[in-house]
């Protein structure tokens, strides 16, 4: 447990008294391994350790609490302020519908969130549209289908081999002719460092004017989701993400990597394959999942 | 004697850099430099080419694939958590195989996630080989069964069998994949010949304990790194490789049928050391 590994780098430091650099080196060192086991960036450890040294030197080590926990009451602190401190939901759009468009790289959990926001929304009265904007994948809009009929949302396609923009835009054309409040477009998985298909997704963004692009990141991600997300931001432009698989025992350090490169919430977390294994994104929690 | 090695204090934090970001992990990243620290080179060019020899150490020497004796199919379990590319995988296979002129068939035993048998489908259609499958929700065990029964009627050479995508922490999950092989193996002793276990390059270090788990429970045989043409290293596979001893057998380079090649282990540590 991160918090008695620090108690016994800090050992020094039994009473009351300042925590100095010098015997905060060994802990600061212990923090960073530890977020590097749980997959945070390289780079961006290095900066939130910084974040942490300059809170922790000169900090008063308060009488009853151990100057380990101390440190890592700042660490907890420090990562849920990065993360977000409270949850932030789908922007609307003003004059229906809604249109959120779902991108990411190949099986991170694009079509089976797809079910999940439909099922939360239709779970607060307001009945959803799906896209099935992959139209590239062997048997993807089949399964979008199935998905949607489980849970008698309505799904609009054109079948494999369609344009995915038109496809997009005339889903989304669909939703305003019959009045949804909401139209999610689900997209093929792809890379980011694509130059086609990172165009292809460009052109649907004006096609449909998504109120919202959310970026699904696989929660078992490594170090590789920092360069995702910076991509998939300037490239393409996001407004949240979604974290999938949660429901392992991947510590999920790619939350803090995303978040802290692209500089987007993370507004849900997936954890289960079934379509109501949908949380919405609480920080503190994600903090004491990294720490582990 | 950090100095007396060439490896100084900046040189060995800008190697540690790479190797973390290319996911080889803490642990492992530190005892790779500290056996670099030991091997004395000196000057950046012999610390790079000491470095890359030790990772080729790591990975070693490729193993061969099984014999099989003849006369019946050989049977390859796809395996792995879930979305790593298994299903693609499987059909990257069955071409490869196909076009050394084996017998191939497929068993669609993912019965349960939406659209699993019908993407397999698709597949085997434009591979030109034979699908088993039964409806969405049918025993797996059950569906590996009559594939392997069908395939040795037909005098199939390669049975390629898919399962649904589990995560390894899940104890039911991970006995239905020890049920799927022990029910090959009541149908032809020895099977599966082969139990590859698929990991997608982006994982960080779950990988170790997804690799972990699924030896556990169902021995695989080796490893297939799909999703290799992506920018993520997939720096695990030194851990697996030392801890595990499991061998990455090919690599999966893009959503195409033809994308999938053996593992080049030289290839693999020079685009990591990139
Ligand atoms: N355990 C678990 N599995 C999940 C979760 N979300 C999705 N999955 C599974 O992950 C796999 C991939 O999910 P998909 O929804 O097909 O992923 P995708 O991003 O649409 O994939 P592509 O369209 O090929 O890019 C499927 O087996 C899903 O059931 C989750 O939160 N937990
Ligand atoms: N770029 C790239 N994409 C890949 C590769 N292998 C698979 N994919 C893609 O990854 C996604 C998931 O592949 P699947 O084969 O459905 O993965 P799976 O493990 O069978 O997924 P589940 O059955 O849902 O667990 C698909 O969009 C594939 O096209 C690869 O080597 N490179
Ligand atoms: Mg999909
Ligand atoms: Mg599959």
């Amino acid at each position: 447990d991160l918090g008695e590994k620090l108690n016994r780098s800090f050992k020094g430091l039994l009473g009351r008294g300042k925590l100095s650099e010098k015997n905060i080196e060994s802990g600061l060192r212990e923090i960073r391994r530890s977020l590097l086991e749980a997959d945070v960036h390289y780079k961006v450890a290095k900066d939130f350790i910084q974040v942490v040294k300059e809170r922790s030197v000169g900090q008063e080590v308060l009488g009853n609490l151990r100057p380990g926990q101390q440190v890592v009451r700042i660490v907890h602190e420090e990562l849920v302020r990065l993360m977000g401190s409270a949850f932030t939901d789908i922007s609307r759009s003003r004059s229906a519908p809604t249109v959120i468009l779902l991108v990411g790289l190949q099986g991170s959990g694009k079509t089976t969130f797809a079910a999940k926001l439909a099922r939360r929304f239709q779970k607060s009265g307001q009945q959803p549209l799906l896209v099935a904007g992959d139209t590239a994948r062997p048997a993807a809009v089949e399964q979008l289908k199935i998905l949607g009929s489980e849970i008698d949302v309505r799904v609009f396609e054109k079948g494999s081999g369609a344009d995915p923009v038109e496809v997009a835009a005339e889903g989304v054309r669909e939703a305003r002719r019959l009045n949804f409040p909401v139209v999610i477009v689900d997209s093929r998985g792809r890379l980011h460092v694509d130059g086609e298909l990172m165009e292809e997704l460009r052109k649907t963004r004006d096609a449909i004017a998504p109120q919202e692009t959310l970026l699904v990141v696989d929660g078992m991600s490594g170090q590789d989701a920092a360069r995702v997300a910076r991509s998939f931001a300037d490239d393409l432009g996001i407004d949240g993400v979604v974290l999938t698989k949660l429901d392992g025992d991947a510590r999920g350090g790619a939350a803090l990597s995303v978040r802290a490169v692209s500089g987007k919430p993370i507004k849900f977390v997936s954890v289960g394959e079934k379509v109501d294994q949908l949380e919405p994104f609480h920080p503190d929690r994600m903090a004491s999942r990294i720490l582990g | 004697a950090a100095l007396a090695s060439g490896l100084d204090a900046e040189s060995r934090e800008a190697l540690e850099e790479i190797l973390i970001e290319a996911d080889v992990g803490v642990a492992a990243t530190q005892r790779i430099l500290d056996r670099l620290e030991k091997a004395d080179a000196v000057g950046e060019d012999a610390i790079h080419n000491a470095l890359r020899d030790s990772l080729l150490e790591v990975l070693g020497r490729a193993r061969e694939e099984p014999e099989i004796p003849g006369g019946r199919p050989r049977v390859i379990l796809l395996v792995g958590v879930n979305g790593v590319g298994k299903t693609t995988t499987l059909a990257k296979l069955a071409a490869r195989y196909k076009a050394e002129g084996m017998r191939v068939m497929m068993a669609a035993a993912d019965t349960f996630r939406a659209a699993a048998a019908e993407q397999l489908e698709v597949w085997a259609e434009r591979v030109g080989v034979d699908l088993v499958r039964q409806r969405s929700g049918a025993d797996p065990a059950a569906v590996a069964y009559d594939a392997l029964e069908s395939a040795r009627a037909r005098g199939v050479d390669v049975l390629l069998v898919d399962t649904a995508g589990r995560l390894h922490t899940k104890h039911n999950l991970m006995e239905e994949l020890k049920k799927i092989r022990r029910v090959l193996d009541k149908c032809e002793p020895g099977t599966p010949d082969e139990v590859l276990l698929i990991l997608d390059a982006t994982t960080g270090q779950n990988a170790l304990s997804q690799a972990r788990l699924f030896k556990e429970a169902v021995e695989p045989t080796g490893l297939v790194i799909a999703k290799l043409d992506g920018t993520a290293k997939a720096g695990i596979v030194l851990a697996i490789r030392e801890e595990l001893g499991l061998d990455v057998r090919f690599v999966g380079l893009g959503e195409g049928v033809g994308d999938l090649e053996r593992f080049a282990p030289e290839a693999f540590v020079d685009a990591l050391l990139s």
